[in-house]
């Protein structure tokens, strides 16, 4: 059904890419056809999956540079259901040139057009700020997932988004769902988590997802060790919060 | 003496303005005439300091378009000795506006000279990439705090920044020190933690800062309230360990 789901907030540090990589694991553990792209130069989603350079045959500085197709760049994962598309970022300079190519805000949608059938979701990590990169993933999405963690500037950072998604849908892409606020690195108990709370229930209820992902060191160290959360600890709070998120998200794309 | 520090590291969410914020806020304690910038578009020192759009004159934005001088945007704070010009970007056009000015990297050095003689120390926060205002910052500072969590990507976050620095040194800073790695958010105990300590170990040993930050919730919950740690909770262990760090810095800088 080709559901292309971009992760953004313009605040750092919140879990954007790790709910891109864990969320599209999960994707395919149960069975999706799923295509995980890395739309930020910093290559995050690369370390993530084990994508070493030598690893990696190109990204998608080559394919906006029209170097090679989006196809010739797909690379398959230790998960039979999870392709990749890295960001390939290797130089100062290419990060300047991508962001540049970028402002073409219809990039990504001409790459991703012949994509969409071939699979059932496609996820595209994005960096903390709105222009560029983002916006290009924005206009071309069905929806935007949303994550944040307990604090006055992610609550910031929510706004700035929701208020760029009012000018994306009035410029670029008028269909532009919101798939839901994932509150990420979730500590209960805590004054701000209650102060968060309270403002995401006011002002953003109706987006706020069921599933939170809890704090959860194991998130962290697979990272280090280039898997997704399931494939390196399968059982962990973590991996089980995602594959809850999951779940949470395929049970409102059901075909009727 | 006007020791300009700029606190950078291409990664989101690690501390860059809790440290921002709370160092300065620390020097002002010890009696240091402090002046903290916020080259942030994004604005979260204005949100650390309760500088609501109300109190806010005018902030870089101003004095980059040459609507103001830097001392018309001058703020004075709660604490005696800091003072404090924020980001003052208010729309997605002025950031845009904002990056595009910041392409010429002699902007702040230009507005800074005439300020330097009046301040100990001038910190300036910074979004979590290099090009535009960060390069600016770096370009016309003593040096460089470089804060980080632990973790794989802030690992890479500080290995992409030293190879800035090698670019800014050779291009235009050719003194440009690094002030130090302050490791933030510091869980003791954890094994991500042992890894990334070990890593800084072996590559980075001589830059590592003797302090570190502790995870501690109080400085997010003083943000919620726009004050500095110091007049939130004056015993928080976070608000202790940046008084720690500004005793280390300090102590460094002495004059023989
Ligand atoms: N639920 C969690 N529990 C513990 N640590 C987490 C959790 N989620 C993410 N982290 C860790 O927090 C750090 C920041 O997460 P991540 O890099 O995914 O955020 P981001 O929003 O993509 O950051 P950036 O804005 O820099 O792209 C990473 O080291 C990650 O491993
Ligand atoms: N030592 C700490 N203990 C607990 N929470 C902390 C600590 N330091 C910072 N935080 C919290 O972590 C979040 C991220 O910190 P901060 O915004 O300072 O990082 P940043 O590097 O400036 O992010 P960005 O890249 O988006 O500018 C904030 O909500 C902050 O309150
Ligand atoms: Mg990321
Ligand atoms: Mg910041």
């Amino acid at each position: 059904m080709g559901r292309i789901i971009t992760i953004a907030i313009p605040k750092g540090g919140v879990g954007k890419t790790t709910t891109a990589v864990n969320l599209a694991a999960s994707f395919a553990a149960f069975e999706r056809r799923t295509l995980l792209i890395d739309a930020d130069p910093f290559g995050a989603c690369s370390m993530s999956l084990g994508f070493t350079p030598e690893k990696t045959k190109g990204g998608l500085y080559e394919v906006f540079n029209f170097v090679y197709s989006m196809t010739q760049v797909i690379h398959r994962t230790e998960l039979a259901f999870l392709d990749f598309v890295p960001a390939n970022v290797k130089a100062p300079q290419h990060e300047d040139r991508l962001q540049r190519l970028s402002e073409n805000r219809t990039m990504l949608r001409n790459v991703l057009r012949q994509l969409v059938p071939h699979y059932d979701y496609i996820l595209i990590d994005t960096p903390p700020f709105l222009r560029g990169l983002t916006t290009n993933a924005l206009s071309c999405s069905d929806s935007v997932l949303v994550p944040m963690k307990s604090g006055h500037f992610s609550l910031e950072g929510v706004d700035k988004l929701f208020r760029h998604l009012e000018w994306i849908r009035e410029t670029a892409n008028r269909t532009l769902q919101v798939e839901g606020i994932l509150q990420t690195m979730y500590e209960p108990h805590l004054k701000v988590t209650e102060i968060s709370d309270r403002e995401l229930q006011l002002r953003y209820r109706k987006h706020l997802l069921r599933t939170s992902i809890p704090k959860n060191t194991h998130l962290t160290e697979a990272s280090f060790y280039g898997k997704p959360a399931i494939l390196f600890n399968a059982t962990s709070r973590g991996t089980l919060g995602y594959m809850e998120l999951a779940r949470e998200l395929m049970g409102r794309h059901a075909v009727p």
